[in-house]
């Protein structure tokens, strides 16, 4: 398999099957039920992502352990830290989904961790 | 990823970008995918944020993440984020954020959204993001509704390192990647020429959607990583976006 440059002109229209649900979030409701129907419905690939961060990290070393158990036993905390409505809002996805509030809290600093 | 702001022989103001994510999070071999991006791809969704019963911006984004890497806000204002590496990277940030050594510094996606929230102008905009420390570098990228109205701002944590606003050498349009723009790209990412060589095809007097949507699933501007493609057009305020997926033979990044 070769990679080559390329420049398209076929690609639009896109295929219908590609395009993103739109969904509505109304900042007059309280942060932290305005994303509450969107989490529940997501939760499941919400998980999803979050299990893969942790398993993918063990497979580096299972002696990572200790950071998995962080972001169960510390992160939590940090929702309380940030700035409103962020916060409220994380709790309120943490409630709605059923996913553990660390977990939740660790996949919203994704880019502040995986800029290295 | 890679975010282009463009303007038409009108002067007319386009942006777009494709979302690529996931280097270094696990290579499937089984699919020759990378993981997180095939894991992030079934996130994906617009989000028209409202108060007082209209729109006040739109964003694509990711269930249950409250920041926002892609936005418009209609008559005013759209912005986009790239990654922008680095060894003093977000984690240093992170860590003065949960020992609370300094809480006077904001998320990256989270200060988009204040933007998104408060500003009124582009001129705002680019000035509050130029200047909020933060606690990781990235690139933020952004266009207005008014020709001439495109910047690409390079953030360090404390400051902006370059302000390289549309129009600059008569350029027509702004293209940005994952490095310094005023460096040479590096030989084993560089997807700012052949960016650079489609937008040139298709010239000033064809930018549209379709042929910003061409170049996007062009590769290697288009690659493994991708997981989606935004479309935003100023004039208008008007949102589009379309997962992505790189089929074979195509760049791992």
């Amino acid at each position: 398999q070769s990679f080559t440059d390329e420049c398209l002109e076929t690609a639009w229209p896109p295929n219908p099957t590609r395009s993103i649900t739109t969904y509505v979030v109304d900042l007059d409701e309280p942060a932290h039920q305005r994303w509450a129907s969107i989490a529940a419905m997501y939760k499941v690939q919400i998980k999803d992502l979050v299990d893969y961060i942790k398993v993918f990290v063990l497979k580096i070393s299972p002696k990572l352990q200790f950071l998995i158990d962080l972001v169960d036993t510390k992160l939590p905390e940090m929702a309380d830290t940030f700035p409103s409505p962020y916060g409220d809002e994380i709790k309120g996805i943490s409630e709605a989904s059923g996913i553990n509030l660390g977990e939740v809290v660790l996949y919203n600093v994704f880019y502040e961790i995986f800029t290295l | 990823c890679t975010s282009i702001v463009a303007q038409d022989e009108n002067g007319k103001m386009y942006h777009g970008r494709n979302l690529d994510f996931g280097l270094l999070l696990g290579w499937d071999f089984a699919n020759d995918t990378w993981a997180l991006s095939e894991k992030l791809r079934p996130l994906i969704l617009q989000v028209n944020f409202t108060q007082n019963g209209q729109v006040l911006y739109k964003t694509t984004t990711f269930a249950g993440y409250v920041g926002i890497i892609t936005g418009i806000k209609p008559n005013h204002f759209s912005i986009t984020m790239n990654e922008r590496y680095g060894i003093q990277g977000g984690y240093i940030g992170l860590i003065e954020w949960i020992f609370n050594i300094n809480r006077q510094q904001s998320f990256v996606t989270f200060a988009m959204r204040d933007m998104l929230a408060t500003a009124d102008t582009f001129a705002s905009a680019v000035e509050y993001l130029s200047k909020t420390p933060l606690l990781a570098p990235c690139y933020y990228i952004l266009a207005g509704p008014e020709a001439g109205q495109g910047v690409i701002i390079t953030r360090s944590r404390k400051n902006a390192d370059n302000i390289t606003l549309l129009g600059k050498d008569n350029s027509w349009f702004l293209i940005q990647t994952n490095y310094d723009h005023w460096k040479k790209p590096p030989f084993y990412d560089d997807r700012v020429t052949p960016a650079t060589n489609c937008m040139n095809k298709y010239g000033a007097q064809n930018v549209t959607f379709p042929s910003l949507f061409n170049v996007f699933s062009s590769r290697p501007v288009l690659n493994k990583l991708t997981v989606y493609t935004a479309l935003m057009e100023l004039s208008t305020g008007h949102l589009e976006s379309y997962w992505q997926y790189c089929e074979d033979p195509c760049f791992p990044w």
